[in-house]
């Protein structure tokens, strides 16, 4: 909510 | 056989307060050369990190890789059974389903023993990339404790804004606006006091203090917590944990709607 980025869509899965 | 001796057995107390209400679940991975443990919290906005090195225990020994699903508040409550000085043991077999916790006192006059029971997780290993970060500043775990505490009573969010003078600590929200405006220390008689900026580019980045107070919880486990911020990135507010290795958390920026 409220722009909050999620932290998954910076770092990858390997 | 896995076993692992700390002498400063508070060190595994304070490390499992710091990080009981942010995660419910993690796996402590545990390999010849230490202990990591990777997890999100249930909201994917954060992750922690955390690695122990082998070297740092008094005793370490670890004959085969061992994932050992562990539920944090169940163990945080077995901890809070040992004494401040009290020396910890993690003990397991390979294959176990369960966790053996021996807590002696330093005279040994008392030895205790837990055994708590392992739990089935899945879960996934994020890459994180090595990054140089624009700033990185350095200053007393206490003060940003305080901060955070305080900004959360205007709202919701904190904007650090970190230039080579310091970082400004800003929030706003129905009652007013608030900043907290850290300078670079002058002197460094000591060491744990200091605050120090050591910048490449100036940044401002919003972040959910909701998020930051938690991580604050790890405050008694180290004098200094490092954050380091790069534009767009993850914050990465990181806490040593003495001779032993470091505390990481990671967290999402804000953006504006």
């Amino acid at each position: 909510p409220h722009g909050q980025m999620k932290i998954s869509s910076f770092f990858s899965s390997p | 056989m896995f076993e692992a001796r700390l002498v400063q057995g508070s060190l595994w107390k304070k490390l499992l307060e710091s990080i009981k209400d942010l995660l419910n679940e993690a796996i402590f991975d545990c390999s010849s050369t230490g202990i990591t443990l990777q997890a999100m919290d249930s909201s994917h906005v954060s992750l922690v990190s955390i690695s122990m090195n082998s070297d740092g225990f008094d005793t370490y020994r670890c004959d085969r890789n061992l994932s050992m699903g562990i539920h944090l508040p169940s163990l945080s409550k077995i901890m809070k059974c040992a004494g401040n000085d009290d020396i910890i043991t993690m003990k397991a077999t390979d294959d176990a389903d369960t966790v053996s916790l021996v807590f002696e006192s330093q005279n040994n006059e008392k030895v205790s023993d837990y055994e708590m029971k392992l739990i089935d997780l899945d879960t996934e290993h994020l890459g994180i990339p090595e990054t140089e970060y624009s700033c990185v500043v350095k200053m007393p775990s206490s003060e940003f404790q305080r901060i955070c505490r305080d900004l959360s009573q205007l709202g919701d969010s904190v904007v650090i804004a970190c230039t080579k003078e310091g970082v400004k600590f800003s929030a706003s929200g129905e009652l007013g606006t608030g900043n907290i405006k850290l300078c670079q220390s002058a002197s460094t008689d000591k060491e744990e006091e200091a605050v120090v900026v050591d910048m490449n580019e100036a940044v401002c980045l919003t972040f959910a203090l909701r998020y930051l107070n938690f991580f604050a919880k790890a405050t008694p486990l180290s004098a200094q917590v490092q954050l380091s911020m790069s534009k767009d990135v993850p914050l990465v507010v990181e806490y040593k944990i003495s001779e032993l290795g470091f505390l990481r958390f990671y967290l999402a920026p804000k953006i504006e709607d």
